[in-house]
């Protein structure tokens, strides 16, 4: 069932989905112990993450953190991977999930887009059922057939009842595991691309009173978002998205409060410098002149070797030799003529320069 | 560190996110080893500090000191590294993102 949306998977998605990682998440209430298991780090932010570590969706990022640390992001995986958990909704005595996608940014590009639920209902496997059978007929007998989802994206209504379909995907329950994955890339591409990040989904399986999310309040059904954020290398991305702070914090709504309700306690922080505008130099900066004698007695640090110091930069600079001199010089002699020219270029440079 | 070359070099330099105060919301790592350059590119300049050639004639300049105002060429991050930071969104949503140059591998006068 995942075959038609494998393609344009990224490669962390692509692993994730049928590597058979889903099936160590068999059991919600074991899920956090499970994942970390084979894993003592993974279970270190389990615990840091406290509560919410027995979350299903931060169990399935604390993996994928795991994993783009031990391996990296390959290319094609991109550099974000938004979660997003829904708000449960019943309209008209139907259970709808409430996505809100707002969060993601315009520079992300969107790569892929996985839809994660709990469902138990997944098919016995025939296998399993005639496997202590002698009749060979047992297999067409239990030929029932696969149960299905259908799993509906619409947009927050405002003039219709239940919102305008935005997608439609069937989903075959995965022999094993209970909880599901489906590709819904196409879906939240065409979401982000129509700016329509409201979205419910709805999953039908004919069936009445159907639940699709886990035991307990934390096992809700998500979506993972892989995106490549082309804003990332931009200068100062980190403060962007990481340093949030409130500059007019509640408690600082007071107008009296505030210190910068008066433009009168204000002190001017910046010193006029004179000529700091017009040359090279540095504010507050004292520049000294280096005499000659300095660059070789002060400058050099003790524990360099010459052979440390560049060698050929001050090659092309030196007299040329005629290609025969050049020849009979051997090697260790011409090392040997190389860190000795290389002061005295220097000081034929000094000397030019200070002449000029 | 007191006792590690005055010339330009990686230094360690460990940045607890609680210190900055943004523990709130990153939940892993808590920690990481950033490292910071430091140190002089002091005329001559060594191999290991990776001098550009503008940062080589800079200071061939600065040595010299027939211009005023010209300072010795910094000491700053050559190569760096990335980190994935796992971090909860204004939503409370879980967010993974990997921030490129976040870590100095080496560092270079330029």
């Amino acid at each position: 069932s995942h075959a038609p949306g494998v393609v344009g998977l990224p490669p962390a998605a692509y692993d994730f989905l049928f590597s058979g990682a889903p099936s160590s998440f068999s059991s919600a209430s074991a899920s956090s112990s499970s994942a970390a298991a084979g894993s003592e780090h993974l279970g270190d932010l389990s615990a840091a993450l406290g509560a919410s570590a027995r979350d299903m969706v931060a169990v399935h990022m604390l993996k994928l953190y795991e994993k783009y640390n031990r391996e990296g992001s390959r290319p094609g995986d991109g550099n974000t991977v938004r979660s997003f958990k829904p708000k449960l909704e019943m309209i008209n005595q139907k259970a709808l999930y409430h996505f809100n996608l707002t969060s993601m940014e315009d520079s992300e590009m969107v790569l892929s887009a996985t839809f994660h639920f709990y469902s138990d209902r997944r098919p016995r496997s025939r296998e399993v059922i005639c496997k202590r059978s002698k009749n060979s007929s047992c297999r067409l007998l239990h030929l029932q057939p696969l149960p299905r989802f259908h799993l509906i994206f619409r947009s927050v209504p405002q003039n219709t009842p239940l919102g305008l379909v935005k997608g439609n995907v069937t989903i075959f329950p995965h022999q094993r595991g209970v909880w599901q994955t489906k590709d819904i890339s196409h879906i939240i591409k065409e979401a982000k691309q129509g700016g329509e990040l409201l979205l419910l989904a709805e999953l039908d399986s004919g069936e009445k009173d159907q639940v699709f999310h886990g035991p307990g309040p934390n096992n809700m059904p998500y979506i993972l978002v892989y995106a490549n954020d082309l804003a990332i290398s931009e200068p100062n991305s980190v403060a962007v998205t990481l340093q949030r702070y409130d500059p007019f914090p509640a408690s600082d709504t007071d107008p009296s409060s505030s210190p910068n309700a008066s433009t009168d306690s204000r002190v001017r922080r910046d010193i006029y410098v004179p000529g700091s505008i017009h040359d090279n130099e540095l504010p507050e900066v004292e520049y000294s002149v280096h005499h000659p004698h300095h660059l070789h007695h002060t400058h050099h640090p003790q524990h360099y070797h010459k052979h440390e110091l560049w060698e050929n930069a001050y090659k092309a600079l030196k007299p040329k030799s005629s290609r025969k001199d050049r020849r009979k010089k051997g090697q260790d002699h011409n090392e040997m003529l190389t860190k000795s020219q290389m002061l005295n270029f220097d000081e034929k440079t000094m000397k030019k320069a200070r002449r000029k | 560190q007191w006792n590690e070359p005055r010339i330009c070099s990686r230094r360690y330099l460990k940045v607890d996110f609680a210190d900055i105060g943004w523990n709130e919301w990153i939940i892993s790592p808590k920690s990481f080893d950033a490292y910071y350059c430091s140190g002089a590119c002091e005329f001559p300049m060594p191999k290991i500090v990776r001098p550009s050639n503008h940062a080589t004639i800079q200071s061939i300049v600065k040595a010299v000191g027939i211009i005023p105002g010209i300072p010795e060429p910094c000491c700053v991050p050559d190569k760096m590294n990335s980190l994935s930071v796992l971090f909860l969104d204004e939503n409370r949503n879980v967010v993974l993102k990997v921030y490129p140059n976040m870590k100095v591998e080496t560092c270079a006068c330029r």
